[in-house]
């Protein structure tokens, strides 16, 4: 289901999409039992900064995520 | 390091920059001399060579715009992205925008270092991309470092070399 707008998880799904290339996945659909792909970002953009890759959103990686950054996306397509 | 897709260079070492208007939180020469300044970041470890022009179209336009600017990337108002710049390629390619909601500054800590900024955006537009290496000043995160006394890191230096290769001394 999509992100209530405004909630820690809203802001990081923008964060990945804007930076990570996570696609919209509000349209995907809700009896798929895959690892979600923003699951699997979160783990990209944690590997990347070194976090610890967990694919779950905590302090530390929201921390990094509310840093003042470069617009440039992180990854290319 | 790492590069754009396609190893994204300028053809020549000769790249013409030109800076369309200013942010009102620094005096015009000073903003002239830190957008220098932050050029020779590069100039100094690899054959390149800036030319200044104040008319027409050069391969790296800078300016100060906030929110829509002009690009499909809107700047997000206070804090959070501060800049962005385009890979080196005709037209937008090379641009340098800043985001006018940050307040820059040139000898302080507080607010965002332009030279800091603007040296880092500089390296997307010759060709770098993000690097993973926290030390290095293409790492996306802002963090200051004086000015007065920056060395450019390692892994930035390697990155330029790897495209236009190591200064004619």
């Amino acid at each position: 289901a999509p992100l209530p707008p405004g909630s820690n998880a809203s802001f990081a799904e923008d964060y990945l999409e804007k930076f990570f290339d996570l696609k919209n996945t509000n349209t995907s659909s809700s009896n798929n039992r895959r690892v979600s792909p923003f699951n699997l970002k979160l783990r990209e953009m944690q590997q990347f900064f070194r976090l610890e890759e967990t694919g779950v959103l905590d302090e530390k990686t929201l921390e990094v995520m509310n840093k003042p950054r470069c617009g440039i996306p992180d990854m290319a397509e | 390091y790492s590069t754009f897709p396609g190893n994204l260079k300028w053809p020549n070492n000769n790249v013409t920059y030109r800076i369309e208007n200013y942010t009102p939180d620094l005096p015009r020469s000073e903003v002239d001399q830190v957008i220098k300044d932050a050029l020779d970041v590069w100039a100094k470890v690899s054959p390149l060579r800036f030319i200044r022009i104040n008319s027409g179209v050069a391969d790296i336009m800078i300016s100060f715009g906030r929110r829509e600017h002009g690009d499909a990337y809107p700047f997000d108002g206070p804090d959070g992205t501060l800049a962005h710049a385009f890979a080196p390629s005709a037209g937008l390619g090379g641009d340098t925008h800043f985001d006018e909601d940050e307040t820059f500054t040139s000898h302080t800590t507080a607010g965002y270092n332009l030279f800091n900024v603007a040296a880092h955006e500089f390296g997307h537009a010759l060709g770098l991309s993000h690097s993973t290496d926290p030390g290095a000043l293409m790492y996306p995160i802002y963090s200051y470092r004086d000015p007065s006394t920056f060395v450019l890191p390692f892994d930035d230096m390697k990155g330029i070399q790897s495209l236009y290769g190591v200064k004619n001394t």
